[in-house]
């Protein structure tokens, strides 16, 4: 039940997959699981569909969390997303109304092999496990693998590189499966929101060039006042911008693909801390990330909701 | 311990290169030893100005703070054990769980 599973805690993949399993018994009038297809090893990508259930037409948003491995709290925050929806569903207006209005599809972990291989030996590990034939050296980087300028500026070609492109764009079957669900789904999906860690910002596009988006005015406002919100809790700075200006230039982003793929309002985080404990950040501090960040994602929902056409 | 210990006296280092010269040093090293990069996540992007946070491991700790030294590139040590810092990180729950 909720209140018996603990979210201040990192849980590994097998007690996420088990959780998201739970949910979809308990809870089938606002949460649906299904699977987009499975990871280079093999593992199911569950997705909850999170929402009331209706025949009419919603819009939807998507949340993936854990697309680097060692990006523990995104997947903290994603889980913690999803049961803030359950338990205030009711209680909050607001919530209340997104989830009649709107469906969210959540990906708690996006690289379920990478997040179980950081679990298992290597707690620092970012990329995809895929195998090159070539090389001794594993792995892809699943934010360099979407095809929008697709291993151009800030990727590598180099397979041993944690930034390594892959073979050719969507050569991840991770990405692959999201890739295909967003392209059948584009009609519907208003926002794409991905979740890193660390810097504390919060990002629009382009990652991949120095340019204005054209839709800028109500993106920027949405992020204004989501870092506003994000504030309004503990205090917690986050700056934020187009990704090429605020962090830096990188190119085959899902973020960029999202965008360049007609889901108009496309976000990423890069949640807690600035460098102090770095992808480290202690479990008692997931609580804080968690309520801040919760804050501001309600915030830019709802702006997109209202606001922006 | 976790991970088998093998972060048993890793450190986080933080420096920001303050010229171009700076920064191709880094670079260099940070090529020949192959590190952890944490931000940014890749070495292309290190330049002046930028703030680069990287994992050493123990064995080449010392070499790496005293190559620092000699080429007056300042640093700052975020972790100073990371083993440590990542036992400490949990929470007790999840500690005698794993008990």
């Amino acid at each position: 039940s909720l209140p018996e599973y603990n979210y201040e805690v990192y849980h590994s993949l097998e007690e996420i997959q088990s959780w998201m399993h739970h949910l979809n018994k308990t809870h089938s009038s606002l949460i649906h699981m299904f699977s987009l297809g499975r990871s280079y090893e093999g593992r199911s990508l569950f997705i909850l569909k999170l929402g009331r259930r209706s025949q009419a037409y919603k819009r939807a948003v998507w949340i993936d969390c854990g697309v680097h491995a060692r990006e523990w709290i995104g997947p903290a925050f994603c889980q913690w997303f999803v049961r803030e929806a359950l338990l205030t569903y009711r209680t909050d207006p607001a919530m209340k109304k997104l989830l009649n209005h709107m469906y969210f599809y959540i990906m708690p972990v996006f690289n379920v092999d990478g997040y179980h291989f950081s679990w298992t030996h290597d707690r620092f590990w970012r990329k995809t496990r895929s195998r090159n034939s070539k090389f001794h050296c594993r792995g892809v980087d699943a934010n360099r693998n979407w095809k929008v300028k697709w291993c151009d500026e800030g990727a590598s070609i180099h397979p041993c590189d944690d930034t390594y492109c892959g073979p050719f764009p969507e050569s991840e079957p991770e990405v692959k499966a999201v890739a295909n669900f967003l392209r059948k789904h584009r009609k519907y999906i208003k926002a794409y929101l991905s979740f890193h860690a660390y810097a504390q910002m919060l990002l629009y596009p382009y990652s991949y060039k120095y340019a204005t988006i054209p839709n800028f005015s109500c993106v920027e406002s949405a992020a204004y006042k989501a870092v506003k919100a994000l504030r309004s809790v503990h205090g917690i700075r986050y700056r934020y911008g187009p990704a090429s200006r605020t962090l830096y230039v990188s190119s085959g982003s899902s973020m960029d693909w999202a965008y360049k793929n007609g889901i108009p309002y496309a976000f990423a985080f890069e949640l807690r801390d600035t460098g102090h404990f770095g992808f480290l950040l202690p479990e008692m501090l997931i609580r804080p990330t968690c309520t801040e960040t919760m804050l501001a994602v309600k915030n830019i929902t709802m702006h997109l909701l209202k606001k922006c056409p | 311990h976790l991970y088998n210990n093998r972060y048993a006296g890793d450190k986080v280092i933080r420096l920001t290169p303050k010229t171009e010269k700076e920064a191709y040093a880094l670079k260099k090293i940070y090529h020949q030893l192959k590190v952890d990069l944490w931000q940014p996540s890749s070495i292309v992007h290190v330049s002046e100005g930028t703030v680069t946070d990287v994992h050493i491991p123990q064995n080449s700790s010392q070499a790496l703070l005293a190559f620092f030294q000699e080429a007056n590139i300042k640093y700052k040590i975020l972790i100073e054990d990371l083993q440590k810092t990542l036992e400490n990180g949990r929470s007790l729950q999840t500690q005698r769980n794993r008990r």
